[in-house]
């Protein structure tokens, strides 16, 4: 029923491969999990994505249409989506204006939306996991490191989400974290696409930390209750958070409810950051100009 | 939950799931015979007449009923060894899960039980995120290595690859956050907490039951609840789903039921949830 | 059917467990919310 007609990538635990559903003609990418490199079975990325994608059906995430095994090898047939959001950024020859930012953003966060609203958490949101499909629709992908919301005392890695999407509850080590997080990188992309630069990129954990704070200021006792228990924040510079008008001078084509949209999403206290819905609901995606329709974004 | 795994692949009706089980065993009969045939036939010169006779009377494939003693039991085990793993209660509950419904593609015949009752846990453990390595999991287990791996994928494929399940445990969790909400000032908080436990256990040995395939986890809950205390769960349905109790609440306790525009019959869940419960009796 | 079917206030449960969970700084300080937790339990509870 399907063909892998031409290779596309290789990640450490699959290749993908760009390929035919023979019954409809639809494109579709495979997915191929190598199974040997893994001495303890199948691996844990797998596992994620096959248990997560097989729950979600949203029109902002990827869709699995089929799994298979073949010659001893776990099968992922997933929607062909020829684009990510990091090409987009990289790409100069694109111009796009804050109409396609804002129908982007609207899109990841629906996707995003629909995940925690499953009780699911992504953990990896960062641009090239916003793929793009052929009419525009941004697909939230890549579930190697989801997981359900854990139950209450049950005790998370802090090692996840790529570094510079990475909230500061996790560059402290937080080990109660919640759907937050997701919330953080959605936030950094936002700011990445308004920049066409990424917005925090510490060269290490380390000066992630300091790249961070330096940009939004070190957190205090006072706006995030108890930060100082955490042992890395003994060690910390301190830096005044940015005023308004810094903000508005760094993303200069920010709207006032722009900038108040970021800054929720920024908020470094996890418990008082915005959460998806808050997201959805801010005036921002009420202010003109209205989101673009994704079909017409070049 | 509708759009779940757990709702589209592995919910039935009891007839439905009497049917599979007919099938899948009567598939391994039908294999098991011609092997049968196929073994005699290939000695014909070197088996005498006895020998033939003896094949026929003892190789006699186990029927549905059968089959499905030896899963029960076999699903006991898989409790026994993940609690003595000191695994946490929902993967007990998965790892329960995933054993009985690889026997609902697969029969006894094909892979016996004991083969899969180490891989269904350790497949529990990767997809709960309670990781453990094969090789200390075999230490703990004493179970084969090659063996625990090399039924991992045929289990995935049975399990058509749906691994999140919803278990009836936070269902309880949050029953017991409403019935304080809607019978607000008239429980005994410490006699909850007492029957909370009680009910934990009873949902255990629930996932052993064919209740799981029949029901939704909030409705195995409520018919759990039932058999711990039916007064108590009747009265919280009641005001819940009913409202038109004797000393009508003034509007806080409205709103604190969530009534709302709810579209559940009560008459309807608490026939269920007394099916449900009997079941599980 | 989108109604809830429950209203989330916190102030008419007595959870001890969740309750302590709260006031642990390693908890406060991840972002640990109370009504994610009840409202999860509530949510599985109405699905």
């Amino acid at each position: 029923e399907y063909t892998k007609e031409r290779k596309v990538g290789e990640g450490t635990y699959a290749v993908v491969y760009l390929g035919t559903k023979q019954s409809s003609g639809r494109k579709i990418a495979v997915k191929e999990i190598k199974t040997s490199e893994f001495k303890d079975g199948l691996d844990m990325s797998a596992i994620r994505e096959v248990k997560y994608l097989q729950e979600i059906q949203h029109e902002n995430v990827i869709e699995l249409i089929d799994i298979f095994l073949a010659y001893d090898n776990l099968n992922l047939v997933l929607e062909f989506l020829p684009s990510d959001l990091e090409k987009v950024i990289k790409d100069r020859s694109i111009l796009f204006t804050p109409a396609d930012i804002k129908s982007w953003m609207l899109m990841t966060l629906r996707g995003v939306h629909h995940c925690h609203r499953n009780f699911i958490l992504h953990r990896d949101l960062k641009p090239n996991n916003l793929l793009l499909s052929p009419e525009g629709i941004i697909k939230v992908a890549d579930f190697g490191l989801a997981r359900t919301f854990p139950s209450a005392q049950e005790i998370l890695t802090s090692n996840v989400v790529t570094r510079w999407y990475r909230a500061p509850e996790l560059l402290f080590g937080a080990k109660h974290y919640t759907s937050a997080v997701d919330i953080w990188s959605a936030g950094v992309i936002f700011a990445e696409l308004m920049l066409r630069i990424p917005y925090l990129p510490g060269q290490n954990d380390v000066d992630q930390i300091e790249v961070t704070f330096r940009a939004l200021g070190t957190p205090t006792d006072a706006d995030w209750p108890d930060v100082s228990f955490f042992s890395a924040y003994n060690k910390l510079q301190i830096y005044p958070p940015p005023s308004r008008e810094e903000l508005r001078r760094r993303f200069i084509a920010a709207s006032e409810n722009a900038l108040s949209f970021l800054c929720g999403m920024l908020t470094m206290n996890p418990q008082k950051r915005w959460n998806a819905v808050e997201c959805l609901e801010s005036d921002y995606f009420k202010e003109a100009p209205a989101p673009s329709d994704p079909f017409s974004i070049k | 939950f509708r759009h779940s795994s757990q709702y589209r692949f592995w919910s039935f009706t009891p007839e439905q799931l009497e049917q599979r089980r007919i099938e899948v065993n009567a598939q391994a009969v039908q294999s098991i015979e011609q092997d049968l045939r196929n073994f005699i036939d290939a000695r014909s010169t070197e088996l005498n007449e006895e020998e033939i006779k003896t094949i026929e009377n003892r190789a006699v494939p186990v029927n549905m009923e059968e089959e499905l003693k030896l899963v029960n039991l076999y699903a006991k085990k898989v409790q026994t060894i993940a609690q003595r793993l000191n695994l946490p209660t929902e993967i007990v509950a998965t790892s329960i899960t995933f054993f009985r419904r690889f026997y609902l593609e697969n029969s006894v015949m094909k892979i016996e039980p004991k083969a899969i009752v180490l891989t269904t846990i350790f497949l529990a453990c990767k997809s709960e995120n309670y990781f453990i390595g094969i090789d200390s999991f075999c230490e703990k287990t004493r179970g084969d290595k090659e063996q625990v791996l090399k039924y991992e994928f045929p289990l995935l494929e049975s399990l058509k690859f749906s691994l999140l399940s919803h278990h009836p445990y936070r269902p309880l969790h949050g029953f017991f956050l409403d019935i304080q909400a809607v019978l607000h000032g008239k429980v005994d908080l410490s006699y909850m907490g007492h029957i909370y436990d009680r009910c934990k256990k009873r949902i255990t040995d629930a996932l052993l039951t064919d209740a799981v395939y029949f029901y939704s986890p909030p409705q195995i809950t409520l018919a759990v609840l039932m058999l711990e205390d039916e007064a108590l769960t009747t009265r919280y349905l009641e005001l819940k789903f009913h409202g038109n109790d004797t000393n009508q609440g003034n509007a806080e306790d409205e709103a604190s039921r969530g009534n709302g525009n709810v579209t559940i019959q009560l008459d309807k869940l608490m026939k269920i949830v007394t099916n449900c419960s009997k079941l599980i009796e | 059917d989108v109604s809830k079917r429950y209203n989330l206030d916190e102030s008419l449960y007595s959870d001890p467990f969740i309750k302590d969970l709260q006031e642990r700084k390693d908890f406060i300080a991840s972002g640990f919310r109370v009504d994610y937790v009840y409202s999860r339990m509530l949510t599985e509870a109405f699905m």
